[in-house]
């Protein structure tokens, strides 16, 4: 489903580099369920822009579903990203200045499939789903800090695409909340096939993924269904 | 040190009234190492802005070292802040246009105690207390997550303030790292007195600390030295 051969990311900032990613290779398999660990500023997040097509390799490839990303333009790859792929960022990026509804509804409009009362009735579904229907038409300054994660994650699934990657979504939820959550992406998993990628700091979400992925200085470390050793590792 | 009476914190939005704290009441002592705990939207990050003289209680009294905040203008609520308060935001609040370094400076130049150069010179102290000053003069958008968490925690500590406010400082850290900054802190408190106040989710960080404040609900559910306690609670 993603495919990514040694993909390399440098970041140049003046005369410096950044070597976030260097050379990694990996395959995800429709329908898993993979978390991504490792310390911070190890290439989690950038990691995670490779595989949702947010950013372009600077070398190496990345095929979503046989398509070649890196060969596309900035236009082709959105329309792509729309369809297929729901992003958590690590900082959220809701719009400030719309509401709780109107984030969850924006990918919907984008591809222009439902009727404003089908993206409505959606929406509110969704943050139900996350615990917030009453909140709907909060803005997020007007949110807890796990209230605006539930709305990203909202926002997520809005287009129902097969690929979910969230960068940390329980990072700002207490334990029962972010169970919940968890317990939601493995019933979408289930029910829908849903293949989903988690960057964690968190033991326990690692342990509940079958494939643990451990990055460390921009590559590979371990790629294993052994939880334990892959926590040892981080 | 700190002494809540009362104090209640309604949000208006439009015709709904948001109870985010109902009457609350506690006492924090100078030295001590507390954490407030409690689910997503149960009041911790206001209850923060309360005990950070960041805001006005809409009822009650908040005395920081018997000073009435409550009856203060902001801008005198500003300057006693910028003195006793380092405060780490749980969306970290970088300014987006200066460096990691400049970041750190900020609360500095407001005190104007320090020439240009001893503020440089502590500042990058600070950066490397956080593991990060080979990064100073990158901007925000330039460092991973857990990066610009510890850039907000070398800013809180910039003026050496007696009190400590960190709003979920490590929910972004990975354990190792994470463990570094709870490290510090504890350092801090046993050299220089340091009090801190922690809100979080992970129940390591809870157990760290001498006494865990349980929220819910806008309200005090428990406040205990019972750290299994406190985590059954939440
Ligand atoms: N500016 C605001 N306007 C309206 N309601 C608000 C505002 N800030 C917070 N709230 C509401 O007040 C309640 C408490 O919010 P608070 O941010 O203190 O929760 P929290 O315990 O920090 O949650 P989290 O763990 O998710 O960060 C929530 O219901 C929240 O939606
Ligand atoms: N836009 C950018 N410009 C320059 N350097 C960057 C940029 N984004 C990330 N980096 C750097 O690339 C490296 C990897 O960053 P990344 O955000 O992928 O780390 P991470 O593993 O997600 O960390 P965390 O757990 O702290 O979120 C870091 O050293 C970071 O400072
Ligand atoms: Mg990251
Ligand atoms: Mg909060």
């Amino acid at each position: 489903l993603i495919d990514l051969k040694n993909v390399t990311k440098v970041y140049q900032l003046g005369d410096v580099e950044v070597h976030a990613l260097r050379g990694v290779s990996l395959q995800i398999h429709a329908g898993e369920i993979v978390s991504l660990v490792g310390p911070s500023g190890s290439g989690k997040s950038t990691m995670m822009n490779m595989l949702g097509c947010l950013d372009r390799p600077t070398a190496g490839s990345c095929l979503l579903d046989g398509v070649a990303i890196e060969k596309l333009s900035a236009d082709e790859r959105a329309a792509i990203r729309n369809r297929k792929i729901g992003f958590v960022f690590q900082s959220f990026n809701l719009l400030s200045r719309t509401s709780a509804l109107e984030n969850v509804e924006l990918p919907m409009m984008y591809s222009q499939k439902l009727t404003a009362k089908q993206r409505r009735k959606r929406a509110e579904d969704l943050l139900e789903l996350v615990d917030l229907k009453d909140r709907h038409d909060h803005f997020p300054s007007q949110l807890s800090g796990g209230q605006q994660q539930r709305v990203a994650i909202a926002r997520a699934l809005a287009n129902d695409p097969p690929i979910l990657l969230a960068d940390e979504p329980t990072g700002n939820l207490d334990s029962k909340t972010g169970g919940d959550v968890l317990r939601l992406f493995h019933r979408l998993n289930r029910e829908k096939g849903l293949t989903i990628i988690i960057v964690t700091h968190d033991h326990h979400v690692a342990r509940a993924t079958r494939r643990q992925i451990v990055m460390r200085d921009g590559q590979v470390l371990i790629d294993t269904t052994d939880a334990e050793e892959a926590i040892r590792a981080i």
